[in-house]
């Protein structure tokens, strides 16, 4: 953004951090203080013994509540709410999950590859009941691969919003305009790393297609669940993870 | 803003978005 004053810049890092600080559920200090508060074997077993879909029904809420903040995080980032309805829709669609997947490397200690979940830090066995081992151990490594990079808070929070303000999404009606605040994202990292002189660490970033496949991964797996439990209870799944990812929701403006 | 007859979303209430007949 060469034609943006430094301080504005600056005042956007500072308003992005601000938003991420306010809206996530959980704070990184916190997180880190119960990394050593495990599941207990038996309570590992108690998650494995759940069926398939009270699994999934149980990780479909804490989802849904993770994607509620994603929302609202977004809500707080400086010039997201002056683009058009249109526009917000379309990147919280496609880009909420894949901010969540972020965020869940604060989460994820990834020296035992443990991560928080309802409470306590458990392995990738606690998912097992879900029958989608390959997908939930692709997103351990997703997250391991993000906690190698050592992202501080401020930069995990520019990082976050830069998945979600991207300009290559499908369907916007004004890509220009999120186009600028990207680009206004990016010094923002930009500067942030360079403060740190790590600004190598921008070429280390996860590929774009790889936070896409994942949530594809995710929707398939919901949509074989879903063939596989044809008469499930529609409140089975929180309305909004049905909106989002069951192929509900209308699309804005139509 | 929203055409106030097109089904509102739940991510579109969560955004604060107004229907066309919404009071500022």
């Amino acid at each position: 953004a060469p034609d943006t004053p430094w301080m504005e810049i600056e005042r956007l890092v500072r308003d992005v951090c601000q938003s991420f600080r306010q809206t996530c559920q959980f704070r990184l200090d916190h997180l880190q203080r119960l990394r050593p508060l495990l599941f207990s074997r038996e309570e590992v077993a108690g998650y494995q013994r759940k069926t398939v879909w009270e699994m999934w029904r149980c990780c479909a809420w804490r989802l849904t509540e993770a994607i509620q903040s994603v929302v609202e995080f977004a809500k707080g980032l400086p010039g997201f709410m002056d683009l058009c309805q249109h526009d917000q829709i379309v990147l919280l669609k496609a880009g909420a999950m894949e901010v969540v997947l972020v965020k869940m490397s604060r989460a994820f200690n990834a020296d035992n590859r443990t991560v928080f979940f309802e409470g306590k830090y458990g392995g990738s066995d606690i998912f097992r009941a879900l029958g989608c081992a390959e997908l939930v151990g692709a997103i351990f490594d997703f997250c391991q691969s993000l906690c190698a990079l050592r992202f501080s808070e401020d930069e995990i929070s520019l990082y976050a919003a830069l998945v979600l303000i991207n300009a290559t999404r499908p369907c916007l009606r004004d890509r220009e305009k999120v186009h600028q605040l990207q680009r206004l994202l990016e010094a923002g990292l930009h500067l942030l790393l360079g403060g740190s002189h790590r600004v190598d660490v921008l070429a280390q970033l996860p590929p774009k297609t790889k936070l896409r496949a994942l949530c594809s991964q995710h929707v398939e797996q919901l949509r074989a669940f879903q063939r596989l439990y044809p008469a499930l209870a529609p409140d089975t799944f929180p309305p909004l993870y049905r909106e989002l990812f069951g192929g509900e929701a209308e699309t804005p403006g139509g | 803003k929203l055409n106030p007859h097109q089904k509102v979303t739940l991510l579109q209430l969560l955004l604060g978005h107004k229907t066309e007949e919404s009071p500022e």
